[in-house]
């Protein structure tokens, strides 16, 4: 537009100018606002471990509690056992026949061997490990075998991301506080690491 | 003695300073990156210790084991018949002892909920400090980037270079302003501005230089 003199561009330019100035600060002002929420993330973290800690402990007491019952009721001499027995050959069958649908159906892949491997498990236990729901009491402790290991693996993680942020968050690009924006020290060209803002009082001495 | 300041107040370091935190930050995504794709960092279902998991882990414990089948007990009536025979007649003792274990049965599976649910919150700290490293690095790269394009002297990083109106016969928008600028080392920059924000308003060159650093920073990324 030949309306826009020379001037008015160069205006313009410095306008322009000064918000990007504005701006470039904010840019280094960002990277310090994702150190303050990794390291309150962080925090959060160490907070939520030491619930999990405790919750473990209650569930593992709970754990305890339930194999110690069964041990016990184990101990006891089995009163039911004629009538669980021929309840139980009668179950196999049935539950037999329940799975080797169900995983034709759902499985898709070849059930001979896993047929097998049922009748010879299904022949190995007994009618009492049902009635004392042992499978249900298997199934927990396998799911804490796995809590366990998912919680090692994320805490060797954390560990060591931690080491290198705490590493990375003490350099001084990181600790100063900015003064006043407008204070940056050339001084950065010269030093391994940008400490580019300085309190004033450093810069006079 | 102390260089003069820039009025504009450069950010007077080199981009090969930030190296070091590069290599720190990509070692700290390491550290985090290959556990998501273990197993066990597949993300924690509802299903993780739930009564009746999702077929999947049916077909696995099935093949493992064959406990999966166990768990369609119910779909058999004398299986059922085993879980309901009541032994107290011959044995008071045995009945109490049992109700004991179904008891504590109960409260295990329902702290042990309690905990998966814990560890998923644990897990998403772990995606949310993951997602933040990114965004670290992301930001240091840019930081780095004005580095570089700040150390000369020139402070002047914008630079208009045309300004022109549109009346009804382009395809901009009628009384629109259309504005081409120069960033840093970038090729002109188009910025059109609506009607709305004339040259007079005092916003105007910010709005511009806005439109313009976000359009670098993506040219940048790209």
């Amino acid at each position: 537009d030949p309306l826009v003199s020379d001037s008015e561009l160069q205006e313009m330019s410095n306008q322009g100018s000064k918000y990007i100035n504005k701006e470039i600060q904010n840019a280094v002002k960002g990277v310090k606002e994702i150190k303050n929420l990794i390291e309150k993330t962080n925090e959060e973290r160490k907070t939520l471990l030491t619930t999990l800690e405790k919750a473990k402990k209650k569930k593992e007491d709970a754990l305890e509690e339930t194999k110690d019952s069964e041990l016990k009721l184990k101990a006891l001499p089995q009163v039911c056992n004629e009538t669980m027995m021929a309840l139980w050959e009668e179950c196999k069958p049935c539950l037999k026949q329940t799975c080797m649908k169900f995983y034709a159906r759902v499985c898709r892949s070849g059930s001979g061997l896993v047929g097998r491997q049922l009748e010879e498990f299904l022949n190995q236990s007994s009618p009492a490990y049902f009635w004392m729901n042992g499978d249900r009491i298997d199934s927990l402790l396998e799911s804490d075998r796995q809590q366990t290991h998912v919680l090692d693996a994320m805490q060797d993680s954390f560990n060591r991301v931690s080491g290198i942020m705490d590493t990375l968050f003490q350099d001084r690009f990181f600790t100063q506080e900015p003064q006043d924006t407008h204070y940056f020290s050339r001084f950065g060209l010269l030093l391994r690491w940008p400490h580019f803002l300085y309190p004033k009082s450093r810069l006079v001495r | 003695s102390i260089l003069p300041l820039s009025p504009f107040g450069s950010l007077g370091f080199h981009d090969d300073m930030f190296q070091p935190f590069f290599e720190m930050i990509h070692q700290a995504q390491e550290a985090m990156e290959p556990h998501f794709h273990r197993p066990a960092f597949q993300p924690l279902g509802k299903d993780f210790t739930k009564e009746v998991p999702d077929n999947r882990t049916v077909c696995k414990e099935i093949r493992r084991n064959s406990t999966g089948c166990l768990r369609m007990k119910d779909q058999c009536e004398k299986c059922r018949e085993i879980l309901s025979v009541d032994c107290s007649a011959n044995n008071p003792a045995q009945a109490k002892l049992r109700q004991e274990l179904n008891d504590s049965l109960q409260v295990a599976e329902l702290l042990t909920q309690k905990y998966n649910e814990l560890l998923q919150s644990y897990q998403r700290k772990m995606f949310s400090t993951s997602s933040l490293l990114n965004q670290l690095n992301d930001q240091f790269s840019w930081v780095s980037r004005l580095a570089n394009l700040t150390q000369g002297d020139d402070q002047a990083y914008l630079h208009v270079s045309t300004v022109s109106t549109h009346n009804s016969d382009s395809d901009t928008p009628s009384g629109a302003t259309e504005v081409v600028v120069k960033l840093f080392d970038s090729d002109p920059i188009t910025v059109i501005m609506p009607e709305e924000v004339s040259r007079d308003n005092p916003k105007f060159m910010d709005t511009v230089a806005e439109k313009a650093l976000q359009e670098y920073r993506k040219k940048n990324r790209e």
